[in-house]
């Protein structure tokens, strides 16, 4: 510490007082009056305070001094925030052996993990023989799941994500999204073709085929635009009109509202304008069609 | 049971096919709400199992409100608009509200969570846009009392100069906005340092007064905290610290 301690060392007592943090009004007063084996101690207490930013770079300083080879597994447990002021680099020294240390520091109530030090978090405890179970899949939540590398994806087992809850993955990137819709499609399997297939399949869209696609297309599911706009943009060009009709469903209309989204302005250009007008939502820019009055069976024929 | 989310959207096909008594049907089904299911329902079953959304207050989804605020519409069922939760007001094909219902149908919508919607999307600048004119409100930035009482969250989409040439029952429409914009939160502070009604000036406010002001109270700037009796500010805290006990850091943080 740089100066003094002037308004007396802290102590568990003075901790027992929900705003003790008013009589040390700077960083500098807290590093002063804060002693090492208090915070070993009090580290949880200390963290129920609302402390600004800089009093926590104080309280990491202190904790790396009393553990220089990195922060025991008990005490990781009681990081909650302070957690994210550790990098990627520091988080490899520590022992991530237990999945209540995981879900204590993935707890989403103290701040949310950057890509880097929550790969290297999820890599230390699958180094300690963990495995991504289904709860540990809902921990992570389809973000974080987006996060992690495409060799700790493949190591997922199909049955925790049977039994894993809704993970939105919207946010990865396409060739994650084929590897969890591979697990998925593999992990829903038995009820494909039942009426509750659609909603376990549902999220993991994103990285379906489209010959995939096409069979939902037949079976009534009524997707949501959201999902919609979620499918592989590639896959989404080689679909049919008939094909996008049997998807939406009942949503259809909102398709027109969602017309310059880019993979769907794609998917219009490639479509006869005499298809589109099928659809009767006011869609435009489709191909002039070749035949006067041609429809797709038409095409079909003339090809 | 208390399904989640997603075991209840796995259930409820099954569940609607065995029965038709939706009263039954506990809030944690209900938030199963599947598009594909309820497709399939009658317009009687259609309205009265939107009508036990709204009796269970049971939470749904942007996607599953769209498709009920769909269905019912492809029903000819949006006349009967006040048996249906405000959530799904708001996804109502607007063209379809007529004019002599249109008081009604907007200052129900209006408390429904505008943040279902995606600002600025076409369906939230609509939806405005119509209450302003339903109301007979037209571009006036002064709005009366019976005005903002209709208008609910909506105020929120407005032009901030809303905020200083309106009646003071304004700030009660600012307590429904899920996040103020920065030109809203000077506006704010513009009008409670000027010290008028209802709560006057600031150095004659107490923790109750700022206990009132729920959540405005996080925007309220530095000069003004300054200018509130020092006793009446840690007292307001340490409730404020009661309150949140045992939430998240973020929270405190704020």
């Amino acid at each position: 510490a740089t100066e003094e301690c002037q308004s007396g060392p802290i102590t568990a007592s003075t901790l027992e007082d929900p705003l003790f943090i008013i009589l040390y009004d700077s960083a500098g007063q807290f590093d002063a009056c804060l002693d090492k084996e208090v915070l070993r101690g009090s580290l949880a207490t200390l963290l129920e305070q609302p402390l600004p930013n800089d009093y926590l770079v104080v309280m990491k300083r202190k904790l790396d001094e009393l553990y220089p080879s990195g922060v025991p597994e008990d005490q990781l447990r009681l990081l909650g925030f302070l957690a994210h002021q550790y990098n990627a680099e520091e988080i490899r020294r520590w022992n991530v052996t237990s999945s209540d240390t995981l879900a204590a520091l993935l707890n989403p109530d103290n701040g949310a993990w950057d890509a880097a030090p929550l790969r290297e978090l999820v890599a230390r405890y699958i180094a300690s023989g963990g495995t991504l179970s289904n709860p540990i899949l809902d921990l992570l939540g389809g973000v974080y799941l987006c996060y992690l590398g495409e060799d700790q994806l493949q190591q997922i087992n199909p049955e925790a994500i049977r039994n894993a809850e809704k993970l939105d993955i919207s946010t990865c990137p396409q060739s994650k999204k084929d590897i969890l819709y591979g697990k998925a499609s593999t992990a829903f399997s038995p009820e494909e073709g039942t009426s509750p297939y659609y909603s376990l399949i549902q999220p993991y869209l994103g990285g379906a085929s489209a010959e995939d696609l096409k069979k939902l297309a037949r079976s009534q599911v009524d997707m949501d635009i959201n999902t919609f706009l979620n499918l592989n943009p590639e896959e989404l060009q080689a679909l049919s009109v008939q094909d996008v009709r049997g998807l939406l469903g009942v949503n259809l209309p909102d398709l027109k509202g969602a017309e310059r989204e880019p993979s769907v302005a794609g998917w219009i250009r490639r479509q006869y304008q005499s298809d589109l007008d099928t659809l009767r939502i006011g869609l435009t820019g489709g191909m002039p069609s070749p035949l006067p009055t041609g429809s797709s069976n038409d095409r079909v024929n003339a090809s | 049971k208390q399904w989640s989310s997603q075991q209840a959207a796995i259930l409820f096909g099954n569940v609607l096919s065995r029965t038709d008594n939706y009263t039954e049907l506990s809030a944690f089904i209900l938030q199963g709400f599947q598009c594909n299911a309820a497709g399939k329902l009658s317009a009687g079953q259609l309205s009265s199992l939107v009508r036990e959304v709204k009796m269970k207050n049971a939470n749904l989804s942007d996607g599953q409100l769209s498709c009920a605020a769909r269905l019912l519409a492809n029903h000819n069922l949006d006349a009967n608009f006040t048996d249906y939760p405000p959530d799904v007001l708001l996804f109502f094909p607007l063209d379809q509200v007529d004019g002599a219902n249109c008081e009604r149908f907007y200052s129900l919508a209006s408390q429904g969570d505008l943040s279902l919607l995606a600002n600025g999307s076409a369906q939230r600048t609509r939806l405005l846009e119509n209450a302003l004119r339903c109301f007979g409100v037209g571009n006036s930035t002064a709005l009366r009392k019976e005005h903002l009482q209709h208008l609910g969250a909506f105020v929120c989409d407005m032009d901030a100069s809303v905020i200083n040439d309106s009646d003071p029952e304004v700030l009660q429409n600012l307590k429904l906005c899920p996040e103020l914009s920065n030109s809203q939160v000077m506006a704010l502070n513009t009008r409670l340092s000027s010290g008028t009604p209802p709560y006057n000036a600031p150095e004659s406010w107490n923790d109750s007064t700022l206990e009132d002001l729920g959540p405005l109270a996080f925007y309220i700037n530095r000069s003004i905290w300054n200018r509130i009796n020092g006793q009446e500010r840690v007292a307001f805290f340490r409730s404020l610290s009661d309150a949140y006990d045992g939430q998240s850091a973020a929270q405190k943080e704020k």
